[in-house]
């Protein structure tokens, strides 16, 4: 673990006597090793590492009896800094509240939709999915059993354009005065410049509140590209952070909050419908440093 | 990198960012950098040529190892395609089904993800497009027991290749790499040959290293498949994977149509690494 290999360190170092800011740079090393191979971005870390070692050259680290404690204290702070309060979901305004989930292909976007809405119901809200993607083969079915599944009604056509799609959902959910529409959009690349026009029409169309980009969080150094495109195309809202059931430490967390300023929101852990949970900044980072 | 005209200490640095920010990870791309420094040091490196010739050299080293045809002469052979979530298995199983066919082979596609939403459909479709035969069971149903059925259906009505598609699944569930264990068993224990294909998804970041290890232990390795090259992630955690596992990568995905899938090419590759 880091702090494991900081104790190491300051064992080490301070055999010799006291110590001085040279010494910091070790330490320094062992937490820029372990932010790049929990996927934070190179950039990212060298942000970070340079505030790090700002507050580490003080007496704050070298005149502890426990430097390599407090080292991981200062990188913790500055993590939870980082990666900022939890997000809520958008409120006010004339129901419905529409939320689109955008993002790569294979990211949890249909499952994730899923997910919110069986969350939104538990809070009493009654929201609408609506599959707007034709393209993957049986995509809509997938939402249509899901939805089945959370007793959710689902809009789904038989073929069609996600915009217009959108739009007659859009209608759908102000008819029977529902409280929120969740669109599922196709995954697609942020190189994709046909598709992410795709996108911004349909948030056009149904004037969307919420943007979610969902990133699996096992993705590695593309994150930041990958987030700051879709931000500056279409405009994020908020992140849901999937498959944290895993092991990837999650460091695209740092990367995409860095990079767009946007809430993570939720984060997916499981398949099950049930497993969406609030985001805690503390235990991400505890999770990044690993 | 490459456009500067001379080896200076930015250049070692822009190098060491360069291979980072592909996901070739620290301790693969401090191997490299140490490899190409000592290079330099004896003057077999001089300049900044040479610099990008040792380097294209290093990286496809790592990629050639375990490189070993992919057996396909048994009739019928199974092939389980195992990964991650999300990593493109299914859409993989339909490239390889119409690849295979179209080189000849008499391909039966398994839609063995019987866990999640619309799994099997997913397949069904994908072979309905492409003239494939396909079995299929009902969402619940045992892939295992689905397995058996199918290497009996293939044996019957002689084909040459039974590709099985499975569900998405996280390494460290236990259980769940057990049931592949259990799957690839089924297959032995018909005196079928089985052959696993690991798909990866190309901007997976350091994890990919974690999970290809945890499904080689669970079912053997016998290639893997990258997906989503047609993005913009590099892929560099395969140089890891192939170093420390010496699976050979076989294919790449390169979009989401059933022709999108070419043979791995590691020039190709360690050259688009290096853009
Ligand atoms: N273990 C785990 N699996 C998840 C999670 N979220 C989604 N998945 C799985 O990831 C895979 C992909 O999920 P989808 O919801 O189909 O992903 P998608 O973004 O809609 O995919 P495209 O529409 O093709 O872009 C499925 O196997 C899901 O069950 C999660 O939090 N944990
Ligand atoms: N751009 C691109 N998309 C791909 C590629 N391969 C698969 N996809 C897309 O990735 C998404 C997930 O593909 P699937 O085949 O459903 O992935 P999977 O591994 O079977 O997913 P689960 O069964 O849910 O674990 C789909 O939207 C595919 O179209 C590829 O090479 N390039
Ligand atoms: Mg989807
Ligand atoms: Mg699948």
């Amino acid at each position: 673990t880091l702090s494991g290999k900081l104790q190491a360190v300051f064992e080490r170092l301070g055999q010799k006597g006291k110590l001085g800011e040279k010494d910091v740079e070790e330490a320094l090393r062992e937490v820029r090793l372990a932010l790049l191979e929990a996927d934070v971005h190179f950039r990212v870390v060298r942000g970070l590492v340079d505030r790090v070692r700002a507050r580490a050259i003080g007496s704050e680290v070298l005149q502890s009896l426990t430097p390599a404690q407090q080292v991981i204290k200062i990188v913790h702070e500055e993590l939870v800094g980082l990666l900022g309060e939890p997000g809520k979901l958008a409120s006010g305004g004339a129901p419905p509240q529409v939320i689109m989930l955008v993002g790569l292909q294979g990211s949890g976007k249909t499952t994730s939709a899923a997910k919110l809405a069986l969350h939104l119901k538990k809070q009493g809200q009654r929201p609408l999915l609506a599959a707007a993607d034709p393209y993957r083969p049986a995509a809509v079915e997938q939402l249509r059993i899901l939805g089945r599944q959370t007793e959710v009604p689902v809009h789904a056509e038989s073929a069609g354009d996600p915009v217009a799609i959108s739009r007659a959902a859009l209608q759908e959910a102000r008819s029977n005065h529902l409280s929120h529409l969740i669109i599922d959009t196709a995954g697609r690349l942020q190189t994709d410049n046909a598709l992410m026009g795709e996108l911004q029409r349909i948030k056009a169309a149904v004037s969307a509140t919420e943007v979610l980009l969902v990133a699996d969080s096992t993705i590695g150094q593309e994150a930041l590209r990958v987030a700051e495109t879709f931000h500056t195309t279409v405009g994020l809202t908020g992140i849901i952070l999937t498959k944290l059931d895993g092991d990837a430490r999650g460091g695209a967390a740092l990367s995409v909050r860095e990079v767009t300023g946007v809430p993570l929101k939720f984060l997916g852990t499981g398949e099950m419908l049930e497993a969406i949970e609030p985001f805690y900044p503390d235990r991400m980072a505890s999770r990044i440093l690993g | 990198v490459f456009s500067k005209s001379e080896l200076s200490a930015e250049v070692w640095d822009d190098l060491e960012e360069m291979l980072i920010t592909a996901d070739v990870g620290v301790s693969t791309t401090e191997n490299i950098l140490g490899e190409l420094r000592g290079r330099e040091r004896k003057g077999q490196i001089r300049e900044i040529d040479g610099l990008r010739e040792g380097l294209h050299q290093e990286l496809v080293a790592r990629l050639n190892q375990g490189i070993s045809a992919l057996a396909l002469d048994d009739q019928p052979v199974v092939i389980l395609v195992v990964g991650f979530n999300g990593a493109g298995k299914t859409t993989t199983v339909a490239k390889l089904g119409r690849y295979w066919q179209q080189a000849g082979k008499r391909v039966l596609l398994v839609a063995g993800d019987t866990f999640r939403a619309a799994g099997g459909e997913q397949l069904n479709i994908w072979a309905e497009r492409l003239g494939l035969q396909c079995i299929a069971g009902q969402r619940g149903a045992d892939a295992a027991a689905l397995l058996f059925d199918a290497i009996a259906s293939a044996r019957a009505r002689g084909f040459d290749v039974v590709l099985v598609d499975t569900a998405g699944r996280i390494h460290t569930k236990t259980n769940l790499m057990d049931e592949l264990g259990k799957m690839r068993g089924i297959a032995q224990r018909q005196q079928i040959e089985v052959r696993t294909l690991l798909v990866l998804d190309a901007s997976t970041g350091q994890n990919g290293i974690a999970q290809a290890r945890a499904f080689r232990d669970a079912v053997g390795l016998d290639g893997i498949v990258v997906t989503k090259l047609d993005g913009t992630a590099k892929g560099g955690v395969l140089f890891a994977v192939a170093d420390e596992l010496g699976a050979p990568v076989r294919f790449v995905g390169t979009g989401e149509q059933p022709d999108d899938l070419v043979v791995f090419d590691p020039e190709a590759f360690v050259t688009a690494v290096l853009e």
